[in-house]
């Protein structure tokens, strides 16, 4: 593994941790002083009643313009420009979903299983209409465990940056490049979780989510493939051309 | 290249 100065490791925390901040879509002061409320009954019926291909296309507009927020961040990244562009690509196609999954546990309350969608907060049976409630489990689950972990914005930024550095994706032309960046950038999270005096467990407990992260992207290419066998021509007209490109 | 017309244009935009 690379040798890296405690110095550089601060530096590129704080690199990190401040592209994370300029493009995370919501800050959490944000959504507090927003005082979002829940979606009340009638609401959340209006979204169980609409036509799943509706309920689809809206979900897929909200994934594709977290996902450029998740570009914005990605071009931040210290080496990741440096990368050629098929490897850039490559980690974005794998990587930038996986991202928006971690990003979620920002705007999840766990109190009442709640996620923000859609100017509100809404539980997973305003989902109901995507025919995909396995799915949309999976997601409000994955957010809870990794809320209750109760990361700093920073630990998420680098855990982010790590999970997007994945030096295991294939096709990658310059896999031992992106391993050096995808190294120093876990050697940065140690060094944070250490500094933040977090217990042991924490790390081990991330590399678990990286597997729960390629099941969830799983799951949606499933489900995305299952919807596109039965709508085919409101996925080729109505879908964002970003989201095609990428889940395509 | 064609394939990701998108992702190549959003990469190579300036980052603002």
């Amino acid at each position: 593994s690379p040798t890296v100065s405690m110095a550089e490791l601060d530096h590129l925390a704080h690199v990190v941790s401040k592209s994370h901040l300029e493009t995370c879509q919501y800050l959490r002061e944000e959504l507090q002083q927003m005082n979002c409320q829940n979606f009340l009954q009638d609401e959340v019926e209006s979204y169980q009643k609409k036509p799943r291909e509706v309920m689809w296309q809206l979900c897929a507009l909200k994934i594709t313009e977290a996902i450029q927020y998740v570009v914005e961040f990605a071009k931040r990244i210290n080496g990741f420009m440096d990368l050629c562009q098929n490897d850039q690509i490559v980690l974005l196609k794998a990587g930038s979903l996986e991202v928006v999954f971690i990003r979620m546990c920002r705007v999840f309350d766990s109190h009442n299983n709640t996620i923000y969608f859609d100017r509100k907060f809404a539980g997973p049976d305003v989902f109901k209409a995507l025919g995909c409630d396995d799915l949309i489990t999976s997601v409000f689950d994955f957010a809870k465990n990794m809320s209750s972990l109760h990361l700093t914005e920073e630990e998420l930024a680098l855990f982010s940056a790590f999970v997007l550095l994945s030096a295991d994706r294939s096709w990658l032309q310059d896999k031992l490049q992106v391993e050096k960046l995808q190294q120093k950038t876990q050697l940065a999270l140690q060094h944070v979780l250490q500094k933040n005096q977090r217990e042991d467990g924490v790390l081990n407990k991330l590399r678990c989510k990286v597997s729960a992260l390629r099941s969830l992207c799983s799951q949606h290419t499933e489900k995305l493939s299952a919807f596109r066998a039965i709508y085919p021509d409101i996925v080729r007209t109505h879908f964002p051309p970003l989201y095609k490109e990428l889940f395509g | 290249k064609e394939k990701h017309k998108i992702l190549h244009q959003l990469l190579q935009n300036s980052t603002s």
